[in-house]
């Protein structure tokens, strides 16, 4: 049941980076079933034999949202969100998917009150180990996060480019 | 590995 458990969580967090239209087709759900658990046999690999690989702030290729995580965990901030937050570490990067339409309440009123959940995830990343923590936010919640990006420079964050998937 | 993508977020980035 623990190993179920496992694979749900590790599931469950890749599968919020499944394209809208396949989240619905049994086909894909299987040949996504099937890549993550391919994925993760190669992750398993690289744990029992690491290989170390530079840290850059320039680019997504040493941090890539698409390799299967080290650590998977549920995050819960109660007072912030009413879901729990999925997340991955990989080697360097802490990798959060902030609960779609379900930001904090304080975020859509617009008040500045980021910080306090923002720290949390922060001290947690750093407890963790990683270099960095990046949140994805979805696009759809844009108008519940405009105060957020509008303070990025303030509160140190930069926005990372999409992924160029057809390269 | 192409039904995956990024593109439902905006991806902002923190130095711990």
């Amino acid at each position: 049941n623990l190993v179920q458990l496992y694979w749900d969580i590790i599931l469950l967090t890749e599968s919020k980076f499944l394209l809208p239209q396949y989240r619905q087709q049994q086909q894909s759900l299987k040949s996504f079933q099937k890549y993550v658990v391919d994925k993760m046999g190669v992750t398993l690999n690289r744990m029992v034999k690491p290989v170390k690989v530079p840290y850059s702030r320039t680019g997504n290729l040493n941090t890539p949202w698409r390799q299967l995580g080290i650590k998977y965990l549920m995050v819960y901030l109660p007072l912030h969100f009413k879901d729990v937050i999925w997340c991955k570490c990989d080697q360097f990067c802490f990798h959060v998917i902030l609960p779609q339409n379900n930001a904090s309440s304080a975020l859509r009123r617009g008040i500045s009150n980021d910080k306090e959940w923002l720290l949390s995830l922060l001290e947690l990343g750093d407890k963790l180990g990683m270099q960095s923590i990046r949140i994805y936010i979805g696009r759809d919640d844009f108008n519940g996060v405009s105060t957020f990006l509008r303070n990025l420079n303030w509160i140190g964050g930069r926005l990372v480019p999409n992924e160029n998937r057809a390269g | 590995d192409l039904i995956f993508g990024d593109e439902n977020y905006i991806i902002l980035e923190f130095e711990c």
